[in-house]
């Protein structure tokens, strides 16, 4: 499949590689390049710098460059279209896929994304992410949201209230994301919505990552005693599913779109079923 | 009889740091997740009372906790859908990943779509039947809801 679109954006596709390519806002005539794929950190043990391990409390990769889920292979890929959705379903390797959604009449891009098993037969803790790269000149800035609230600006390696000596290039970078995090250039917004609370940050310019899963095998030394490695009733390490909503928009009307989306993915309506035909609460 | 407050004493439990971020043990991870379970539990119950009696008819709602993954046992016994579906949003076919997903927790073959909306604050009641060949194609409509 190359694209999909509905009366307010258009997604395309690599044709090789099966990844997202550009994202196009139809309505204000936008179009952004966007590569997206899922990588793994490799989880640090403790080295020679420090012995800290990555764990429940700390976030420490052994490497700043995380390797890619689906390897050197190509995304496979296959298209479902109907009147209402039309969708991508994108295979990255056996416990990692996503489908890219376009709902009629939906001015968002809806990645659903299902990660796990982690495998660990490596012996390696690995920390799964979400990474969008673009062509926007963020100037090593990104904004976070704190609590669905105030927005923050973040700057990487630096922080506004001490003179950081940055030791740790990537985990030194991560933010608490609660429902947002966007990167923006003077005119171009890219915006993507969680539907949790997880690990983000902007690694390099242009760039947006988020992270959606972890299974580690060290305890971090910082009081529970026990590595990060929650198993489901089957003994398999956790499944988790999930979905980020992308916004492409100029940066004055970024706003408009992405706080009242929010809200409604917070309290959206929830489906209850009934077999019908039931007899009235009332008498008579 | 439903109950709130089994879920609101859960949700209270969970504002521990551990609940929130996931570093407690397995073992107390479990129990917060045995609390919220139990908590929804009483709550749907709750909630399907006052939609009985919000919508006038006493039903067995019923609420899939698994639709995420495309397993509804009550929609799934009640009886086969045509995916030839014309004119509506039609059946997207449930991925294999996610039939790999749910195990032996579901059958459905495809998910109806159709699209909704609800009120702000309220509820919309959609219903889905079955027409007999003969009848002509009628075009989704909703039961009016009451304005309230």
């Amino acid at each position: 499949p190359q694209e999909i679109q509905n009366e307010h954006v258009r997604v395309l596709f690599d044709p090789l590689t099966g990844h997202l390519k550009e994202i196009q806002n139809l309505d204000k005539s936008i179009s952004l390049p966007v590569f997206q794929s899922f990588y793994w950190y490799n989880a640090s043990i403790g080295n020679n710098e420090s012995s800290q391990a990555s764990g429940a409390y700390i976030f420490r990769p052994n490497s700043s460059e995380p390797i890619p889920v689906s390897g050197s292979k190509r995304v496979s890929t296959y298209l479902v279209k109907n009147a209402l959705v039309q969708e991508v379903h994108q295979n990255f390797s056996s416990w990692c896929s996503q489908v890219v959604r376009l709902h009629a009449g939906q001015p968002y891009v809806e990645l659903e994304w299902t990660v796990g098993p982690i495998p660990v037969a490596d012996g390696w803790g690995k920390e799964i992410i979400s990474r969008f790269e673009t062509t926007l000149q963020t100037d090593a800035r990104f904004y976070t949201d704190s609590n669905g609230r105030q927005i923050l600006e973040r700057r990487r390696d630096y922080r506004p209230t001490w003179n950081l000596s940055q030791t740790e290039p990537v985990a030194g970078n991560y933010y608490p994301v609660n429902s947002r995090i966007f990167i923006k250039d003077k005119k171009f917004q890219l915006t993507v919505l969680t539907d949790r609370s997880q690990g983000g940050s902007s690694i390099f310019d242009g760039s947006l990552e988020l992270m959606v899963h972890r299974r580690l095998l060290y305890d971090d030394n910082r009081g529970v005693g026990e590595p990060l490695v929650e198993l489901g009733a089957d003994k398999q390490g956790l499944v988790v599913r999930g979905r980020h909503l992308l916004l492409l928009d100029t940066v004055e009307s970024a706003a408009d779109r992405h706080r009242l989306l929010a809200q409604e993915l917070f309290m959206a309506p929830y489906a209850v079923l009934a077999p019908g035909g039931g007899p009235s609460y009332r008498r008579g | 009889l439903g109950d709130s407050s089994v879920l609101r004493e859960a949700v209270a439990v969970a504002q521990h740091h551990d609940a929130v971020a996931g570093t407690e043990k397995q073992h107390v991870a479990d129990n917060y997740a045995r609390q919220l379970a139990a908590g929804w539990e009483s709550c749907q119950l709750l909630v399907a009372n006052a939609l009985a009696s919000l919508s006038g008819s006493k039903e067995n709602f019923v609420f899939c906790n698994a639709l995420n993954v495309s397993v509804c046992p009550l929609t799934e016994a009640a009886g086969r859908v045509s995916t030839s579906l014309g004119g509506w949003g039609g059946v997207v076919p449930i991925s294999n990943f996610t039939r790999r997903l749910r195990r032996e927790g579901g059958s459905a073959t495809g998910e109806l779509l159709f699209q909704a909306s609800a009120p702000p604050l309220g509820f919309s009641t959609f219903t889905v039947s079955r027409l007999s060949r003969r009848d002509p194609p009628v075009s989704p409509r909703r039961t009016p809801v009451s304005p309230q």
